[in-house]
């Protein structure tokens, strides 16, 4: 038998001395939260995708209510989620409007022939499935607001180069 | 980026990653974290893997699944994860992380960045920390 665990990350990266307190107080709640799930008869699936909502909910990650900002302004997201025993996989990218893309990749999995559904689609499939719209402005923080006004000033459309954090 | 994996008593894994992208990028642009291989990936027969970091480099070198071959070859996960993740930045540039879970519980965690912040729990402890080594 295998001991049972989870493990998280919160992004690879530049991080800032000020946000290594906040980073290690939400993964330590995410794969606490992922931990609960499994030990409560959850499948390794149920973990993951628990685990990664709670980074999603927290503005401090780059992924769901704390994603940075493309050139428009806007938050575009992507996520995966896959099952190692028969390599069931469901992917979402470019989605827009919804508070959890683990949740959508997941209904891709589950629902569909397909492993990746991007952009209007995605978001059309994700509606058409239950999951709510979420207004843009509630997943947009001040500091992804910062971040575009940074990139925008490394004129990021005329090289062939970007950021190297994730 | 955001990611985790699990492995249950049974050795069955699972993998899911979540991103916002990258600040300031294209309209339409997609990364590293929704394609197989490449942000993530989990096959009962080896592990899972969830990666995050440059995802135009991450795409090009598939990074989660050399990851995955490498364990495969019998490299452990923490070897394989390291090797993975710098040789993806020595090859193709930038930096990258990856935490990865074998089918028989081992750990993985790796990252070529500043930092990465991650944390597992095995029984009742958790075991957490964002600097190299």
């Amino acid at each position: 038998m295998v001991e049972p665990l989870v493990l998280v990350h919160g992004g690879a990266g530049d991080i800032p001395e000020s946000a290594v307190e906040g980073k290690l107080k939400g993964v330590r709640v995410s794969v606490k939260r992922g931990y609960e799930v499994l030990a409560s008869g959850g499948s390794v699936v149920d973990a993951v995708q628990a685990a990664v909502q709670i980074m999603e909910d927290l503005p401090g990650f780059n992924a769901g209510h704390g994603s940075v900002l493309n050139l428009d302004g806007e938050v575009e997201m992507d996520a995966i989620i896959m099952e190692g025993a028969d390599l069931k996989t469901g992917s979402v990218g470019a989605i827009k409007n919804v508070s959890h893309p683990v949740d959508v990749a997941r209904l891709v999995m589950e629902n569909t022939p397909h492993v990746l559904l991007v952009g209007q689609g995605a978001k059309r499939f994700a509606n058409d499935m239950g999951v709510p719209d979420v207004p843009m402005e509630q997943l947009v923080t001040e500091s992804a607001k910062e971040a575009l006004e940074s990139a925008r000033t490394c004129k990021l459309v005329t090289t062939t180069e970007l950021g190297g954090v994730g | 980026t955001v990611g985790a994996v699990a492995v249950d008593c049974h050795g069955h894994v699972a993998c899911a990653t979540s991103t916002g992208g990258t600040s300031g990028k294209m309209v339409g642009r997609v990364g590293d974290t929704p394609l197989p291989g490449c942000g993530g990936y989990a096959d009962d027969s080896v592990g899972a893997v969830s990666t995050t970091g440059h995802g135009e480099s991450i795409m090009k070198f598939c990074l989660s699944h050399v990851i995955i071959n490498a364990m495969r070859q019998r490299r452990t996960a923490q070897t394989a994860t390291a090797e993975g993740c710098k040789t993806m930045t020595h090859r193709v540039g930038n930096t990258a992380g990856a935490i990865v879970v074998s089918n028989s519980g081992e750990v993985g965690i790796s990252f070529t960045s500043k930092r990465m912040a991650w944390a597992y729990q095995l029984k009742d402890q958790v075991y957490y920390g964002i600097e190299p080594d």
